[in-house]
């Protein structure tokens, strides 16, 4: 079956902070993943800096490189060209923009070089 | 309604994936 995007990313979806506040996706804001992130006992924030975004071969995907965290990991992830990822202090972001409002509805910026992503590392993590 | 939780929108981009 084609490619699809989880069902979370679609406008109006309910989604549940650590603190157990419930909140649309479309409403959500940098503090609630810093927050929430510091709530949690296993989850911390890592930033990742989209440092190159090129096309894929592999049709309407788009491979985004990120430095990820304090050592600045160089990973390289294929998605969906409107794949959103949240940008510290932007929101939602990804490579198509028009794509991911006209799939999910979900009002999105346009990911680019340089931009802050929101990632996830364990805290445990050594 | 589904509720999901909020650790669920934002990936793991660990080393463990790097290329």
């Amino acid at each position: 079956s084609a490619p699809s995007l989880p069902p979370y990313f679609t406008k109006g979806s309910i989604i549940q902070l650590a603190d157990g506040e419930l909140k649309r996706v479309e409403d959500l804001k940098t503090e609630d993943f810093i927050q929430s992130a510091e709530i949690s006992s296993e989850l911390k924030i890592d930033s990742s800096t989209v440092e190159r975004i090129d096309s894929s071969h592999t049709p309407h995907f788009a491979i985004i490189q990120f430095a990820v965290g304090e050592h600045r990991s160089q990973v390289s992830v294929e998605v969906l060209v409107e794949y959103p990822f949240f940008v510290f202090g932007q929101g939602w972001s990804s490579c198509c923009p028009d794509r991911t409002t006209q799939l999910l509805e979900l009002p999105c910026a346009k990911l680019s070089v340089g931009d802050v992503c929101i990632s996830l590392t364990l805290k445990n993590l050594k | 309604v589904p509720v999901f939780p909020w650790h669920s929108l934002v990936p793991f981009l660990e080393t463990s994936q790097s290329n």
